[in-house]
């Protein structure tokens, strides 16, 4: 049975997109049925597996908002077990749309649990921000994975993030639990990094994954070739830290 | 008379709150009468002079939702010259309570003309959306100054970003220009920032600015101590590149 996790935090450009992509991909090339749901207007998720804006048709604007089946939307990467729901900026129009609708926050769960026993993980990367797309996502998921810059604004949003997490448990989705927070971007070159990772360390005792993701520009440079960094650069330490990573999470998961 | 430039992108983390604190902190230390506008519910820029989220009273919420006077939400800073409209989460419920508002786009315009002709310059932080907060930050602004980390994902977004700010023009605000693209966290390093340059400068002539933003350690580890990097480390490259940039804006400015 699928296990769905939502990869979200409100604060821009902390890695959530790398993440999906790169996580994802490491299930998959361990023959792990993985689905990448691409829930941000933005479209990156899609783009770093090779989509490009103008190749996408139907994407998850349609499976939610115009009610086309889900089958319809998933399409293939070049990894065989990897697939991904795709996302342009049609889904800009999706959270207006949903504002006045019933049930508005259970779009993305309903639409999913048709394809969810099709797969051992999906993957849903968020856009940065707090809005209806975000709380679609964390209804969904059974756990949420918070990537962490390792920087001081980084940071401060984590409370903002762990408060709409709780309503979001208390109100849409019980069992929702959190998977981990994620340090990304540390870079070994200076102290900031040591001291937000100390500090989250310390504040989420036992909630933090002891795979760090190092800053390294090969996970940069992957985008631009649309794949994810384990098949353009797979000895690189940034595809390593994400095969690490997904290593841990499936260990966790035994244990849960 | 005031000119009112707003930094936007809907990618995350690309540098908008970093050039909107230490831009408005260059132009105040040159004494030039300067009011940073915080519009982003994440409340960086607030913090980034030393505003933490307890200490904010009255913020740009009270005045654009509740209609307190605008002279009541204007702040102090470190630096004399140097004015701050605060923000924290209230801000989240003003895109909601503004979305059946008439006029709804205008409320920030309407709000800031009272006290345009008391600053030079006035600089506005914008969300990594392209929501109401943003809308409502381009229709009060003369121009739009957009960060473009020098990244694949960062440039994607920029079509996007382009087509909102002429429906705004379009619709909103006729006046509105391009202040101009500002290349951020460049790194010498890799070859990626000088491909992402090397392209956004062919395919936007004449409307990136020369002055370039490195990646530079100084410029995260000043929000950690509230202070603008020009008060925390002035000799430090990432201070001076936005001094250079100060000075590039005034030139220009004398030009138009
Ligand atoms: N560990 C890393 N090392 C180097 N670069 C990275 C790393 N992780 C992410 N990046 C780069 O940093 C930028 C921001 O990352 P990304 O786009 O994944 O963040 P995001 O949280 O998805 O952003 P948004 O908030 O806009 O959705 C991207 O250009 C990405 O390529
Ligand atoms: N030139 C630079 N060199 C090094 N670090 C930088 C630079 N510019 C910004 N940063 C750091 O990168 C992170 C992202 O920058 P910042 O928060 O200013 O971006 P933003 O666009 O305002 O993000 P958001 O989309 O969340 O509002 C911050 O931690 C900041 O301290
Ligand atoms: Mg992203
Ligand atoms: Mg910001």
């Amino acid at each position: 049975m699928g296990r769905v996790i939502s990869i979200a935090n409100q604060k821009g450009g902390v890695g959530k997109t790398t993440t999906a992509v790169n996580l994802s991909a490491s299930f998959a090339m361990s023959d792990i049925k993985t689905l990448l749901v691409d829930a941000d207007p933005q479209g990156n998720s899609s783009s770093g597996v090779g989509y490009n804006k103008e190749d996408i048709q139907k994407n998850l604007y349609h499976a939610i908002i115009e009610e086309v089946n889900i089958r319809e939307v998933i399409n293939d990467t070049d990894i065989p077990h990897l697939k991904i729901i795709t996302a342009n900026t049609d889904l800009i129009g999706a959270e207006i749309e949903l504002i006045n609708e019933i049930a508005r926050e259970k779009k993305l769960k309903d639409v999913l649990q048709e394809v969810i026993p099709d797969y051992d993980y999906i993957f849903i990367d968020c856009p940065p921000s707090l809005g209806l797309l975000t709380v679609n996502s964390l209804t969904a998921a059974h756990s949420v994975l918070i990537p962490l810059q390792c920087e001081y604004y980084a940071m401060e949003g984590l409370t903002q993030l762990l408060k709409t997490i709780r309503i979001v448990k208390e109100n849409l989705n019980p069992p929702l639990q959190i998977e981990g927070i994620l340090l990304t971007m540390y870079d070994l070159r200076n102290n900031l990094s040591q001291q937000v990772a100390d500090e989250v360390r310390s504040h989420f005792k036992g909630k933090v994954f002891s795979t760090i993701i190092p800053r390294n520009v090969k996970l940069s440079e992957a985008p631009s070739f649309g794949k994810p960094c384990i098949l353009y650069d797979a000895e690189s330490r940034g595809a390593q830290s994400y095969v690490e990573l997904a290593q841990e999470i499936l260990k966790n998961g035994k244990r849960n």
